[in-house]
């Protein structure tokens, strides 16, 4: 009988070990066990164990449907939001170029009005990709250059219009009000818009980051993840528990601190690596 | 929380004695599930839960009139004592060389201010030094910190080497008459071997007193990984804890403690120069045991 007794404590122990690490958490390490404990295969058979396993993660990623990019309209508006360093600028920058390279006309929105040399920060990566860049001085309301961003890509017949958002706490309601703010100013010229709302992962995050996606969600509602800093050690493993219970797709990966450091989410290499 | 959940646990038991080796079973495992929740390294709960388990057995709590509250202050106990020990490593007035590191968007540009803000509020003279060529208007960032607080900034953009900057800075500190230098690099990750050169040579040339892991307090178990591999290269002296604004549990803070000895001094709590205080382990203890 291939079941309860399959799996002896060591083997479950080292497992066990591989997930948490991971970052999937205890409830999802326990879960995947269970899952690979009544699995109809040969538990002593390494290769069978692994094929077990990944097929069991892969289950975590259900949301293969939704994973592609979805531009609604002209001009697409696309936010990027996250708590403080966690990439957005840099995965903005990432982002544009791909759709640059994909023929799409990309406009930048500086909405980071707050955070010291956030406006030069993203200047530079509008100037290196030679894509315009909408800012607004230093402690402008965000909405209001979201808004002047939306008119000057309605009128400059741009394909994309994407907008950074500066760092923030999830737990501070009214920052997070202010990003309602903006997605409001957008409707008001739009109402399909915005056609994604990513919210960007650093992927070192532990199990805060299932209420970072939480609370993301509730106030402005996500239509992505974007998971950075995958060039590191760290597993991702949260990105599980956040596409699983929240029903929220990871659509990209973040691999390094350059243009080309970026991919679609593949959930099958996501898995292979998190189990090596 | 863990309190109510022990008096609930422990509660059938007064009046029958002694707590048993079943019951403290019971405690542990969601203590367990609570520090893993927490993001505490998993190989430093193990230890730590043993920990526990051999005290209370050995202990009073077992044949006490309110167990679950005696076991909540054992657990207390223990964790404070993890937490604390080591040298005070708060900023002295012979240290004048500090230097921040730290993975990427981990919070060092934006503490090198806070903490730049600490020492003039001492009344000292303070030099900050961008050596982060690397990331976009990173020098503007540091130095419209610095333009915020007034304190100086020292940087060349014309120089495109982190080390030598690191090294006119230190020139410019000891000429300048400064009181203390703080020195801001590039986030890098502890497997890009270069750029870990890197900061290992910049250490050389200005020698600190100091050296600031700054690490972001929402990271899981990857804490143990990258701070282990920092110390190993640069052997820190404390630990800046950054983001604690948030509701992170913030067992980081054990997960590198254990695994490099070093204390965390310092916690940034807001994205403003005056967020930021001295660690207590205590205040931290309760917040990672919810
Ligand atoms: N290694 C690595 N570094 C990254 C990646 N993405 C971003 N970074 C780095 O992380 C740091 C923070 O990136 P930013 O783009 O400024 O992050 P942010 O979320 O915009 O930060 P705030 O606006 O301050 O909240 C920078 O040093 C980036 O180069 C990634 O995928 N890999
Ligand atoms: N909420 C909060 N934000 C913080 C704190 N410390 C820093 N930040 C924010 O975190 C983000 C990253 O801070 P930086 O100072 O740019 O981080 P860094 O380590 O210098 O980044 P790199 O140089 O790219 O590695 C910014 O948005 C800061 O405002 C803190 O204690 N709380
Ligand atoms: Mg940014
Ligand atoms: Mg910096």
């Amino acid at each position: 009988l291939n079941g309860l007794n399959s799996l002896g404590t060591e083997e479950t122990e080292e497992l066990e070990e591989v997930l948490l690490q991971a970052d999937v958490g205890l409830e999802t390490a326990e879960k995947i066990i269970e899952e690979v404990k009544k699995a109809d295969i040969d538990h002593k058979n390494h290769n069978e164990m692994n094929a077990a396993l990944k097929k069991t993660l892969k289950e975590f990623f259900y949301l293969d449907d939704k994973r592609a990019l979805t531009l609604k309209e002209k001009p697409s508006v696309v936010l990027f939001v996250g708590v403080n360093g966690s990439g957005k600028t840099t995965s903005i920058a990432k982002f544009s170029k791909m759709l640059s390279e994909q023929g799409k006309k990309v406009m930048l929105a500086g909405c980071d009005t707050f955070r010291a040399a956030a406006i030069e920060q993203i200047s530079v990566w509008a100037g290196r990709l030679d894509i315009p860049v909408v800012k607004g001085f230093s402690g402008a309301d965000p909405a209001s250059v979201a808004y002047d961003a939306h008119e000057s890509a309605l009128s400059k017949n741009i394909d994309c219009l994407i907008i950074d958002t500066a760092g923030r706490q999830h737990t501070k309601d009214h920052l997070m009000e202010e990003l309602k703010k903006i997605i409001n100013t957008i409707r008001k010229k739009d109402t399909s818009q915005p056609s994604e709302v990513f919210l960007v992962l650093d992927s070192t995050t532990g199990q805060n980051g299932l209420s970072q996606a939480q609370k993301f969600n509730e106030f402005i509602g996500l239509t992505g993840v974007v998971l950075t800093k995958m060039d590191g050690t760290a597993k991702g493993g949260i990105a599980l528990r956040i596409e699983k219970t929240l029903g929220i797709p990871v659509k990209y990966i973040g691999l390094g601190e350059e243009f080309d450091d970026f991919c679609e989410f593949d959930p099958d290499s996501f898995c292979e690596a998190l189990i090596n | 929380d863990l309190t109510q959940k022990f008096q609930r646990l422990f509660k059938n038991l007064r009046g029958h004695g002694k707590l048993t080796e079943k019951n403290i079973e019971d405690a542990l495992r969601d203590v367990r599930l609570a520090l893993l929740e927490a993001d505490v390294n998993f190989k430093v709960v193990k230890q730590f839960i043993q920990k526990v388990k051999d005290g209370v057995l050995g202990s009073n709590v077992v044949t006490s009139v309110t167990p679950g509250q005696q076991f909540i202050k054992m657990l207390n106990n223990e964790m404070v004592s993890f937490l604390s020990g080591g040298e005070p490593e708060t900023i002295k007035s012979n240290d004048n060389i500090i230097l921040m590191t730290g993975l990427q968007g981990s919070g060092k540009t934006t503490t090198c201010g806070k903490l730049g803000l600490v020492l003039k509020r001492g009344g000292k003279k303070i030099l900050m030094a961008a050596c982060d060529i690397h990331r976009p208007a990173a020098i503007d960032q540091l130095e419209q910190v610095g333009k915020r607080l007034d304190i100086d900034v020292f940087a060349d953009r014309a120089l495109n080497d982190a080390v030598k900057i690191a090294e006119m800075a230190v020139r410019r500190f000891t000429d300048g008459g400064y009181d203390h230098l703080i020195v801001d690099t590039a986030g890098r990750l502890h497997v890009d071997s270069s750029m870990m050169e890197e900061i290992k040579k910049i250490k050389t040339v200005i020698s600190p007193s100091k050296i600031y892991f700054v690490a972001d307090s929402c990271t899981g178990q990857d804490a143990v990984v990258s701070a282990d591999s920092f110390h190993k290269a640069l052997d820190f002296t404390g630990v800046i804890l950054t983001k604690l604004d948030g509701d992170t549990r913030g067992g980081a803070a054990i997960s590198i403690k254990h695994v490099t000895g070093r204390p965390v001094v310092y916690v940034g709590v807001g994205e403003k120069s005056q967020d930021f205080e001295v660690f207590y382990p205590d205040r931290m203890v309760s917040r990672i045991l919810g």
